[in-house]
């Protein structure tokens, strides 16, 4: 599979 | 500052939230999860002792080496919900250190 790109993925808590 | 290893913080569950948003994971340019913001107010303010840009190296003793975003932001999810602890162990680097 093609590499994830998640840098924009932010989560909070 | 931040010219130690990594260190240590224990966040008390002292508000409803944890107030922090984490950034990155494995499989990114940031592979372990960067702290990218702290709201005021949340257990992380009050606790004084987490900045933003700090990386988290261990949640509870867990490592997040490795860990994609979804499966890191699950681990410190779970480690707020959970009523056995009323604090939060946090291993933090000032750096984005290889590990």
């Amino acid at each position: 599979s093609p590499p994830k790109e998640y840098e924009d993925e932010v989560t909070f808590f | 500052s931040g010219q130690s290893g990594p260190t240590l913080v224990r966040v008390s569950k002292s508000a409803n939230t944890l107030g922090i948003a984490v950034e990155g994971g494995a499989n990114t340019r940031q592979p372990l999860p960067r702290i990218a913001s702290i709201q005021k107010g949340g257990s992380a303010h009050l606790c004084g002792q987490l900045r933003v840009g700090q990386v988290i190296l261990e949640v509870n003793g867990m490592s997040l080496k490795g860990m994609e975003h979804r499966d890191a932001a699950r681990v410190i999810a779970e480690a707020f919900k959970t009523k056995e602890k009323d604090y939060i162990d946090f291993l933090i680097a000032d750096f984005n250190v290889a590990l």
